[in-house]
């Protein structure tokens, strides 16, 4: 089917509100702290762990709400998660910094903004590396001019990954897959004429999100074999999910 | 497998009207 000029305009419109989901992460920070003595404050690393909790249950109400995810079984929506969820992280991660980054800053959810140069200085070798390569992926994006239907569809595009094992209903996964990437073509095509392969470009992005996504999850799951991980979160769950 | 996964299931199969 060709897709309708309203399809990506419906897409957009499941998108979650930045200053709502900045609100419900900051006031579970709140209520965490609250809840902890004055001189009891949560570590940096826990801090992350939290925020990185609150998108990601955003993110599966996001899933969750959307009509097409609507269409499969919940057990092929949770296989899909199960499969994709440190890549919407990252893509949601990505977006955010390409629309509210200032140069040589990371900007959080939470709507603060640090310096690479600090979180580098007091990282261990892992997390600078994957500081790094976030925001040389993000550099790419801004170059590319991305923007916020090319995020969404790159979300759908990830979401709806027909090579998932153990989906069932692979045919309607693959007809929703295509349906996005023809959305995405023709929009880029639109409004970027200009940039003859600006849609290759953006796919080409993707491997990359998966091997990012994929050393996220291995330095979470080491932090956990260490004990930082908060437990009880969605975060471990899904973290679980993949490595048991 | 499908132990691990309860919160996921539970968010993704509770019902809005309640």
């Amino acid at each position: 089917t060709i897709p309708s000029p309203n399809f990506l305009h419906q897409l957009l419109e499941g998108e979650q509100d930045e200053g709502q989901l900045r609100t419900k992460v900051l006031t579970s920070l709140q209520k965490e702290q609250a809840n902890r003595g004055k001189h009891d404050c949560l570590n940096t690393f826990s801090i992350m762990c939290k925020m990185a909790d609150q998108t990601l249950f955003g993110l599966v109400e996001w899933a969750r709400n959307s009509n097409l995810f609507k269409e499969l079984k919940v057990d092929d929506q949770m296989v899909l998660l199960q499969s994709c969820w440190s890549e919407l992280l990252v893509l949601d991660h990505l977006c955010r910094q390409v629309t509210y980054g200032k140069e040589g800053c990371i900007y959080l959810v939470t709507g603060q903004q640090i310096e690479v140069s600090t979180i580098i200085s007091q990282a261990g070798m892992t997390l600078s590396s994957l500081v790094t390569r976030t925001q040389d992926l993000v550099s790419k994006l801004k170059a590319l001019q991305f923007d916020r239907q090319e995020f969404v569809c790159l979300k759908y595009l990830v979401l709806f990954n027909p090579d998932v094992k153990s989906v069932q209903n692979r045919r309607q996964v693959e007809q929703t897959q295509e349906r996005v990437n023809r959305a995405l073509m023709e929009h880029t095509q639109q409004s970027h004429p200009g940039h003859s392969d600006k849609f290759g470009q953006l796919l080409l992005r993707l491997p990359e999100v998966r091997s990012i996504s994929l050393q996220v999850e291995d330095y979470l799951y080491q932090r956990h074999l260490l004990g930082d991980l908060p437990c009880n979160s969605l975060l471990a769950e899904m973290l679980h999910g993949k490595h048991s | 497998k499908k132990k691990d996964n309860a919160l996921l299931r539970y968010l993704l199969d509770k019902d809005d009207t309640v």
